[in-house]
């Protein structure tokens, strides 16, 4: 048996927001310690690493580890029968192959149940190592997501260049040429209005511009997110969700042919 | 010309 309680329901939203454009199905791996989820895009691009840990829910049990296969399309169409403010339980049976979804009303004077059906998913597990990067970048991440919208209307591809005085954006297209370039800045009150750049060693890379605009659709899980890089391996774009969990997604850099 | 390699080709299988 898998049941686990979110308070705030609308943390499962906001992630299938980040999900949705990327991955159209794809396995939840439930575990004693957390739920997560590993999934590359249809053009293998792209991958995304979700981890929720149990104790970031209310209520969590589960017996044993299980995948379970869900159309991330379907998700959302279940999803919108919840409210913003709704507590969210899933439960799935260990012999069933469908999952539960329970949507309360903080006042506890609504309640939706909506049962969906899992399917069987074949799917690639790819083993992330844990890089020391030569950069890592930290800066508002609806900052991080205007830069890339904006650039995405004049070019394709980002060139992101960091070094010790900030981290550069750069695109060309038939309209120009555009230059983004954020410096460190940690002069302001709040934590997570900061830039702050931790630099190894300078590195230039070139990403496809779209990835990125999907990425920052997880924007509003977190204030502050962080881009990481190392010449010549994919980025690591992170959004953390505080002590609960993280998603990030990783993308390959353009390479010389 | 930059070509974009596969995600697959940075990361091994696990």
């Amino acid at each position: 048996m898998f049941e686990a309680k979110l308070i705030q329901g609308n943390l499962i939203k906001k992630i299938m927001e980040g999900l949705k454009d990327l991955v159209t199905e794809a396995n939840f791996d439930l575990s004693p310690g957390g739920v997560s989820l590993q999934a590359m895009d249809s053009s293998h691009v792209a991958l995304v690493a979700l981890m929720l840990r149990g104790d970031a829910f209310e209520n969590y049990r589960c017996d044993r580890p299980r995948s379970i296969g869900m159309n991330l399309v379907n998700l959302s169409k279940v999803l919108k029968c919840a409210g913003n403010d709704d507590t969210m339980t899933l439960k799935a049976d260990d012999t069933q192959n469908n999952i539960t979804l329970v949507f309360e009303s903080q006042a506890e004077d609504k309640y939706a149940e909506v049962q969906m059906e899992l399917m069987d998913i074949d799917s690639e597990h790819l083993g992330i190592p844990d890089n020391t990067y030569d950069a890592i970048v930290k800066m508002p991440s609806a900052q991080f997501s205007q830069i890339v919208k904006d650039l995405s209307s004049i070019g394709d591809t980002v060139t992101v260049s960091v070094t010790k005085d900030g981290i550069t954006f750069s695109t060309s297209g038939d309209v120009g040429t555009a230059h983004i370039t954020c410096k460190q800045n940690t002069s302001m009150e709040k934590e997570a209005d900061h830039t702050t750049v931790n630099l190894e060693h300078p590195v230039t890379l070139t990403f496809a511009l779209r990835y990125f605009v999907t990425f920052a659709k997880s924007t509003s899980l977190s204030h502050q997110m962080s881009i990481s890089l190392s010449k010549e391996l994919p980025v690591m774009v992170e959004y953390a969700m505080g002590d609960m969990g993280h998603i990030r997604f990783y993308l390959a850099p353009k390479i010389d042919d | 010309p930059k070509g974009q390699p596969p995600i697959s080709s940075f990361f091994a299988r696990a």
